[in-house]
Parts: structure tokens; C-alpha cells; sequence
């Protein structure tokens, strides 16, 4: 059965579309059958996979406000497959409010598409509203990218809380996977602080594999590709394949 | 009369509580009279300014939900008054939507403290919602912190649609004040790309003073305090001062 992971942290910036991007193209490039959903109105995931708005026909706010059956977009990763989002999804977040089940709605969506993957990944937008709410209901896991700096730090207690709330109230499966650290430069002093404290306050929840701040990484979108594509061999491309790897051997260790 | 501030851009991690907290030291220091309005249930602003969450008496959520005189408090800056943010913050976003008159509750509750302050900077969440509708609707102008990197890019259009939309529904006088760019890195091709482009669309409405990656910046809120009193010799530190001054004179040539 396929894993339905959540990519979320409403602190903004932190790395969650870069991530979702990145390791779904990892874990494709090994042979896993993966798809992403875009549920942030922004659509930079789908502009990460070179994708512009006016090739959005069947998006996630069809699969969220609609309720038609979307059947999701191949992109230029072989393996990988896309739900983009448009700016339409800004307006789904107010109607979803009004509507009964309303948690539910993309778990139900998804139900009839997750069994065609390994894995569905979805990139949540930088809040803890509605739009997060579906993801982590939908979702058995989320991974959590942890930005190597101070206000970071600070929103991981009610992010986790959060969590423990809806899996109490909806969704009795909901664990959190693991957090991986981002952007990390180890000549701040700051960054090496924060890892630390990571560390020793959640233990083995934290990937090893760091993810270093690497100009190619925030290239890569500006050409429409992953990382991956775009420099193989910098650091970055290399810490997202070395995370995939991670991630893989902790599943079966399970 | 008083200039009230939005601080805001939908895209996370731009730089919009790191410019609210900085800016308005700054702007402190050469004697004008500030309130900062913490809206962000992160609370972020209100931690940069060394005020622990045990000690936010009266806060925005009692601004905006339960409508009570809120009176701002003093921060360790003369002449900077803080109304400071909790988590409580998150749940306001649901209960307003529901309430009427809604989009008009923030500019309702500062009526009355908005005239102690020559300026009044409004630091906002990543997202166009409820709560940034509601500064939106309470402020003159908007500030729009913009990071120089491809995806804060891609968002610039939809928050200034947004802008033109909230003028033409609720208050006619918001206008876009400045767009100052940030973490900006002169040896990175893609922020120079970015800070050409920025430019060439945007002409004047951008502020010359642009703000440099600086680790003093992102330090200084570990110390609980504005990079200006952590680090004032430092880049971060000058370049907000340096903003302040270029907002002023603006101010005055109007
Ligand atoms: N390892 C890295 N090295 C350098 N830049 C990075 C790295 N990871 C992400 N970035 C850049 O940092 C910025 C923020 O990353 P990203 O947009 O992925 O975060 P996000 O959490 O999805 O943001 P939002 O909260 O707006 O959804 C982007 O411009 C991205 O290109
Ligand atoms: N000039 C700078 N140099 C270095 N780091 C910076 C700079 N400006 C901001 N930062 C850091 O970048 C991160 C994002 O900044 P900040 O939290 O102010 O953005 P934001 O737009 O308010 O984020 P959010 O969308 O979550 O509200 C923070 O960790 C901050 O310390
Ligand atoms: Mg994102
Ligand atoms: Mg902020």
C-alpha cells in the first residue's frame, strides 16, 4: 500500500516545497512510483517541476472544492507524477470552512488515486489552517524541514502539538516521520546551535542526513527543474539522494 | 496623523518580522513614536523583542476577537510599543470569518490607539487571509519585504493583485508604499538576477536600500533583542537604519 506523507511546518520558508520537490525526484530516480500533491496557492511546487500556470488544467482545487476525479499529470521526472495547484486554491481555504466533513475532503480525493503510488507526498502551505488540516488527515506521516535558525526552533512545539491534536480528534494513524534540517551552514554558529538543541530534545525523529544551504538548490526552480536535474553533483542534489536513501531504510526497518 | 504599516507578503520566510521588528527600531532610534501590532500567531515579532509568551497580557487576539481596549506594551526600546501575539491567534482566523464586518475589526480596534504613534508596522502572517485582509484593511500603506530568490518572485504578482483588490473593496487609500529587498547576497548570480528584474518591473516603488544576508540578523533573536541593539556595526544592523532614513525622507518629499 502507498505512504501518504505531508510535508508541513506553518513556519514560512523553511524548505517544505523544496524538500517535497527534491525528495520525490529522489525517490523516484530509485525506482518508486511517486506523486505529488500542491496544496499551497502559491503552486511553487508545480513551478519547481518547470510546469506554468496555464498547463494547471486538473489541479488540486479540483480535487479539493469539486470533487471531480483529477487523474494527476506526468512531469520530467520518469516515475513522478504532479496534482498542480493554481491561485484558485486561495479561494478553497474559505469554502472548505462552510462545508460538512470538511477535514476530510482531501483524504476522501485522494483515497481512489493514493493506490497507484509508492508514495504521495504533499507540499503543505506556511499555515495551520484548512488547507494543512485536509494534508494531515489525509496523510499517515509528516515530515517536518526544520530550518537551522532561531524562529524555526520556535514553532516546532505547536506544530507538534498540532499534530497530536488532530490525531486525537481525526486521525488515529497521523505520526510524525521524522524532521530533517535545512539549509544548514556549518561555519554559523547559530545553525550549529540549532542542531544541537534538535537534537537532544528529539532525538532519533531527526534524519541524519542535513540538508546545507547550496545556491544550486535555489537555482534550480528559476529552470524549472529539481535540483537533481539541474546539478546532479553539488550538495544539495546529493544530500536529497542521501535523504531518499535515508528514508527508505528507515521504512524497512519498521 | 499616524501612518499605519502593513508588513506583508504571502510567500514564508521572506523577511517581513525581521523588517517589522529592525525597521522599527530604527525608526525608533531617530525619535518617532512606533507600535508594533504583532498579528502572526507564530508570535515571532513578539519574541524578537525579548518578550516571553507568560508575559503577552493584552494581545492582538483581544484586539481583533474579543474587541476589548487593548493597551500596547513597552519594549526594552524607547519610544517602541508592542501589542504582542499568542497562539491564541490561530483560532481569531476561523471565528472571524464567521462574524460580520469582519475584513473592518483591526482597523476598528487601532482607531483609537493608532494616534498616540507617528507610525504603526503591522507585522503579518505568510498568508492572505483573515488576518492579513484585516491589516490590509487597517493600514495606508504596504510594505512588501521580498527576499531575492525565484520563488519570492513568483508570488510578487498575486500579492499585488490582492493589494488592488482590497483597494477597490475596502480602502480606497492603501497604497504600496516600498518593496525592500532582502537577504540579498551580491556574490549569488540569481539575487543579482532578481534584484535587476525587481527593478526594472517595479522602478521607483523600490527602495534603494536593499538588506544584506547577515548572520547578525538572524541572530539577534536568540538574544531576544533587534540586531540593532545586538549588533548595531553590523551590515544587517546599518542597512536598516539606512532604511529607516530613505523611508523618512520619502515621507517628507510626498
Ligand atoms: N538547501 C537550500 N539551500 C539554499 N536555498 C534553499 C535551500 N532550501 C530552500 N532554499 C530556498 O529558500 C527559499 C525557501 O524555501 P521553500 O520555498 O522551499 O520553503 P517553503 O517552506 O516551501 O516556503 P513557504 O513557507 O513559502 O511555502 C526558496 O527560495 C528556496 O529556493
Ligand atoms: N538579512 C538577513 N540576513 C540573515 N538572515 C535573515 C535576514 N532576514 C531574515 N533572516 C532570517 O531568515 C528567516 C526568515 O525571516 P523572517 O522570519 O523575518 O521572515 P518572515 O517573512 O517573517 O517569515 P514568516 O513567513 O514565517 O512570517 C529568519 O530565521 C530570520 O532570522
Ligand atoms: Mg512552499
Ligand atoms: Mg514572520
Amino acid at each position: 500500500t502507498s505512504r501518504i506523507i505531508a510535508i508541513a511546518n506553518q513556519k514560512g520558508g523553511v524548505g517544505k516545497t523544496t524538500t517535497t520537490i527534491n525528495l520525490a525526484t529522489a525517490l523516484a530516480a530509485v525506482g518508486r512510483k511517486v506523486l505529488v500533491v500542491d496544496i499551497d496557492s502559491q503552486g511553487n511546487a508545480s513551478t519547481g517541476f518547470g510546469i506554468p500556470p496555464s498547463d494547471r488544467r486538473q489541479t488540486s482545487y479540483d480535487l479539493l472544492a469539486a470533487e471531480t476525479a483529477v487523474v494527476p499529470m506526468a512531469t520530467m521526472v520518469p516515475g513522478l507524477f504532479l496534482i498542480p495547484a493554481t491561485v484558485d486554491l486561495a479561494g478553497a481555504e474559505i469554502e472548505l470552512i462552510s462545508t460538512s466533513g470538511r477535514q476530510e475532503k482531501l483524504k476522501r480525493a485522494l483515497g481512489d488515486i493514493a493506490g497507484d503510488f509508492d508514495l504521495v507526498l504533499i507540499d503543505c502551505p506556511p499555515a495551520l489552517g484548512m488547507l494543512t488540516l485536509n494534508a494531515l488527515v489525509a496523510a499517515d506521516e509528516v515530515l517536518v524541514p526544520l530550518q537551522c535558525e532561531f524562529f524555526a526552533l520556535e514553532g516546532l512545539s505547536l506544530l507538534l502539538s498540532t499534530i497530536e491534536r488532530v490525531r486525537e480528534a481525526y486521525n488515529p494513524r497521523l505520526r510524525v516521520s521524522g524532521i530533517v534540517l535545512t539549509m544548514y551552514d556549518g561555519r554559523n554558529r547559530l545553525s550549529r546551535e540549532v542542531v544541537a538543541d534538535v537534537r537532544k530534545v528529539m532525538g532519533e525523529k531527526v534524519y541524519r542526513t542535513m540538508i546545507p544551504r547550496n545556491v544550486r538548490v535555489s537555482e534550480a526552480p528559476s529552470y524549472g527543474k529539481p535540483v537533481l536535474l539541474h546539478a546532479f553533483d553539488s550538495s544539495g542534489a546529493q544530500a536529497y539522494v542521501h535523504l531518499a536513501g535515508e528514508m527508505l531504510r528507515r521504512e524497512a526497518a519498521l
